[in-house]
């Protein structure tokens, strides 16, 4: 379970890091 | 039916889905006598991501002419900020009682807002960039509505300037949104009308010289030449309007994988 929260939270930071990506290229 | 709308958001948003339903169900299956471990790194590192996120959302909104993503966009925002803060709480709940059930309520609910609202931010971008496609075809439609005036060969000329490189870039844009899609229907729809819009292009604009020739010769068969140009340019007007009704379809439901 502790793994598996982990993951989730770096998935989800990753997730979030994209995102943020996705924003400033199309942006620009 | 494919669930996410474009390959770009199904990439970044179907690990974290998938990761979010196998929680889900361990949690529902180790509901009892588990202690939580300690998560306030993974959380912070969340948290200023989000910040950061937030930051370039909030400039984008600013820096943009789009009027409906000014609107939009904003929720979305504050949905993912809504959804740390749970995450935070959550995190601050667990490190005094490592057992709580409301700490990890809060936790699936947090990590659910987020992947909720990295989604509606994406859709919002995603729906943004469809409208300047859009507006791109429109000012196809506006030169096709004025091929009927065209009546000598340097407004021809000229028309086709104008035409020409709107033309392009329609089909540049539209081609790559084609691929973009998850959807095989609405892919083959786009392929299909654009390879029309090709094809009647040159037709189109033989079409029109033909007309300025006969009229400029004062020779029979203006009216069918006209007519020819006319049922040409509807055409294409057709493709075009199937084109825009297809970019704005989409397959996402925000309730299928919520």
């Amino acid at each position: 379970l502790r793994v598996g929260w982990e993951q989730l939270l770096t998935s989800i930071n990753r997730n979030i890091n994209e995102v943020e990506n996705q924003i400033l290229t199309r942006d620009s | 039916m494919p669930v996410f709308h474009t390959k770009t958001i199904e990439s970044i948003l179907e690990p974290v889905a998938q990761q979010v339903s196998r929680l889900v169900i361990l949690h529902e299956e180790a509901e009892d006598g588990n202690p939580m471990p300690d998560l306030e790194r993974p959380v912070m590192a969340v948290s200023r991501a989000v910040a950061n996120l937030v930051k370039v959302g909030r400039e984008t909104i600013n820096s943009s002419d789009d009027p409906i993503l000014k609107q939009d966009m904003p929720a979305a925002l504050m949905r993912v900020e809504g959804a740390s803060k749970l995450l935070e709480e959550a995190s601050a709940m667990l490190k005094q009682d490592p057992l709580s059930g409301s700490a990890r309520k809060k936790l699936i609910e947090g990590s659910r807002g987020i992947l909720q609202g990295t989604s509606a931010l994406l859709l919002c971008f995603d729906e943004s960039e469809v409208r300047k496609i859009i507006r791109e075809c429109k000012r196809v439609l506006d030169y096709l509505a004025v091929a009927e005036v065209i009546e000598t060969m340097e407004d021809l000329v000229q028309f086709l300037k104008d035409l020409s490189p709107c033309l392009s870039k329609v089909s540049r844009e539209v081609g790559g949104r084609e691929k973009e899609l998850t959807h095989q229907v609405h892919r083959e729809i786009l392929i299909r009308c654009l390879d029309q819009v090709k094809t009647l292009a040159p037709i189109l604009i033989c079409s029109m010289k033909i007309f300025i020739h006969i009229i400029a010769q004062g020779g029979k068969g203006a009216e069918e030449a006209a007519e020819n140009r006319n049922y040409l340019a509807q055409r294409m007007t057709d493709e075009i309007n199937e084109i825009i009704r297809v970019l704005q379809l989409t397959t996402y439901d925000e309730e299928e994988w919520d």
